[in-house]
């Protein structure tokens, strides 16, 4: 079947903070991932910039190369061009944000290189 | 209604998945 995004990126989807609070996903602020995180006994919050974006072989989909975390690990990750990244202070964005509002009805910025990215990690990783 | 937790969100780029 063709890929497809996970349901809860979805306008109106019910997202449930790690205090408990129920917020929908388009109304997200960093803030929210930032006190969860701090609430969270397990996981940590991670900065990851954006440092290049390619188009990829396979159609739809982008090749988006992140420098993560303290060490600024290179990491690149394929992704279809719709999906959704949580940018510090700017909210959701993706390569192609025309896209990801069509399919998702979520109001998305461009994701460019240099944006900072909010990602996860686990707290007691050595 | 469903309820999706909010770490769902957004993604582990560990170097665990490095290229």
């Amino acid at each position: 079947s063709a890929p497809s995004l996970p349901p809860y990126f979805t306008k109106g989807s019910i997202i449930q903070l790690a205090d408990g609070e129920l917020k929908r996903v388009e109304d997200l602020k960093t803030e929210d991932f930032i006190q969860s995180a701090e609430i969270s006994s397990e996981l940590k919050i991670d900065s990851s910039t954006v440092e290049r974006i390619d188009s990829s072989h396979t159609p739809h989909f982008a090749i988006i190369q992140f420098a993560v975390g303290e060490h600024r690990s290179q990491v690149s990750v394929e992704v279809l061009v719709e999906y959704p990244f949580f940018v510090f202070g700017q909210g959701w964005s993706s390569c192609c944000p025309d896209r990801t509002t069509q399919l998702l009805e979520l109001p998305c910025a461009k994701l460019s290189v240099g944006d900072v990215c909010i990602s996860l990690t686990l707290k007691n990783l050595k | 209604v469903p309820v999706f937790p909010w770490h769902s969100l957004v993604p582990f780029l560990e170097t665990s998945q490095s290229n």
